[in-house]
């Protein structure tokens, strides 16, 4: 996280907002809910009392202006800039300005209003922007599910940092973005992408491309808003061109972007017993699937659309020397990687053998 | 004549001078003149500007720090006040 240089703050603690126009794609009523919880965000985490006032001054005023607007520095219109505030102080100190030419909403459509505005709060209490990729405070838009967004550990340790910690017993904590070169580093799920390899961790994924050295982290929720945060596993089926996610009982097909129509779907389609509530690992091999759960493993052809019969079988038992549960595997060139703790094993299935033992993190190029 | 079509190089550095003017405090340069003057300080702001997003820092407009570009964001600037 970053302060505002100076470090400017609010030097009294019960703070006051008003909103002063509001635009024509919401409802009165979305506006000031998404602003009252956005605040709530910020207040959750710290001393901060802020409240909402309907006349006369306010500490933070909050208004939705177009193009040029007085402060010297114009919006531009659709996209680009969304929005912008004012650090800690008098008159247009703590004020945040919207444009009022995006599409604002309360949806995962772009842009929902909720984080784009729980981001400009965090200017108007004297935070700057944040390199953390999964901070609230980082500069690019990315949508999440407002219902279930929590404040991330690097935005609490920022606004504590300027008004010390909340006043509770117990001090609230968020999620921490994974750091690639993290040696304990361990993957939820891997999978193959029309030439890509996508590595799952918690509420993002990695995204290596062959050609580009630089692996890129994002939210899951950037490319598919309605898919949930802990993906267990993924295979892509090649045949169809699309890529299988799990988590629990449920599991969601993926096609590029898009959430194929009539997801999730439950995983005894595939004809697990009921016994089975999670999968946790999966690859696709020459017309078959192979699930992972626990020191077991399930063999589906997928022609038949069926188990094959005599599964389960110990993974022991076939991939000699891959440990008793994989938390993670893929495959490619005939070599299933299977990732268990921060360590992952090449199986070569023509050689029946582990051909190489490495470190996870290899493959995000630490 | 029809206005000769900015070359999408001429875009391109567009975007970066109008990127790194808004949030990394590159001086607005009126004359071309001044712009040759500026390079190395054009330089030094692209890589600031790729370190903030750890991005290879290369001072070059390259495909990863143009797409960054064009991300929509927060009009408050990434670096000072």
């Amino acid at each position: 996280f970053m302060l505002t240089p100076g470090h400017p703050k609010w030097k009294h603690t019960n703070l006051t907002y008003r909103i002063i126009n509001q635009t024509t794609n919401l409802t009165n009523d979305v506006v000031e809910r998404y602003i009252e919880e956005a605040f709530q965000l910020w207040k959750n985490a710290s001393s901060l009392n802020i409240t909402r006032v309907l006349q006369g001054e306010a500490d933070i005023k909050i208004a939705f202006f177009q193009r040029d607007h007085g402060d010297n520095s114009p919006f531009d219109g659709p996209n680009g800039i969304l929005a912008h505030a004012f650090q800690p102080g008098p008159g247009i100190g703590g004020d945040v300005h919207f444009d009022a030419e995006e599409m604002w909403t309360n949806t995962s459509k772009d842009y929902n209003l909720y984080l784009v505005a729980a981001h400009e709060f965090g200017h108007s209490l004297g935070l700057s922007h944040s390199t953390d990729p999964g901070a609230l405070m980082y500069p690019t838009y990315s949508f999440h599910e407002p219902s279930t967004y929590v404040l991330p550990q690097d935005d609490i340790n920022g606004i504590q940092a300027i008004y010390g910690p909340a006043d509770r017993p117990v001090q609230p904590t968020g999620p921490t973005t994974p750091t690639a070169c993290d040696p304990r580093l361990t993957f939820d799920a891997v999978t193959t992408l029309r030439g890509e390899i996508l590595f799952f961790k918690d509420k993002y994924f990695w995204r290596k491309h062959p050609q580009v050295r630089r692996v890129e982290l994002n939210f899951i929720s950037l490319f598919w808003p309605t898919l949930p945060d802990g993906i267990q596993a993924a295979y892509e089926d090649f045949y169809r061109d699309v890529v299988i996610v799990f988590k629990g009982k449920q599991y969601w097909a993926l096609s590029g972007y898009d959430i194929q129509q009539g997801y999730p779907k439950d995983i005894l389609n595939y004809g697990f017993p009921s016994s089975v509530h999670a999968i946790d690992a999966a690859a696709s091999y020459r017309g078959k699937t192979y699930f992972f759960v626990n020191n077991q493993f399930w063999r589906y052809d997928d022609q038949r659309q069926s188990m094959d019969p005599g599964y389960p079988k110990s993974i022991a038992s076939t991939f000699q020397g891959i440990g008793s549960r994989v938390d993670a595997v893929f495959q490619r060139d005939d070599v299933f990687f299977f990732f268990s703790g921060p360590i992952h094993y090449a199986f070569d299935f023509r050689y029946q053998r582990i051909t190489k033992v490495e470190r996870n993190n290899r493959w995000l190029n630490c | 004549f029809p206005v000769p079509s900015e070359s999408p190089e001429e875009k391109n550095i567009k975007i970066v001078q109008d990127y790194l003017e808004k949030f990394y405090q590159l001086p607005k340069y009126r004359h071309p003149s001044e712009r040759k003057k500026s390079a190395s300080v054009i330089v030094e702001k692209l890589k600031e500007m790729q370190r903030f997003f750890g991005l290879n820092v290369t001072g070059k407009q390259d495909e990863e720090t143009l797409k960054t570009m064009q991300k929509p964001r927060c009009g408050v600037p990434d670096s000072g006040n």
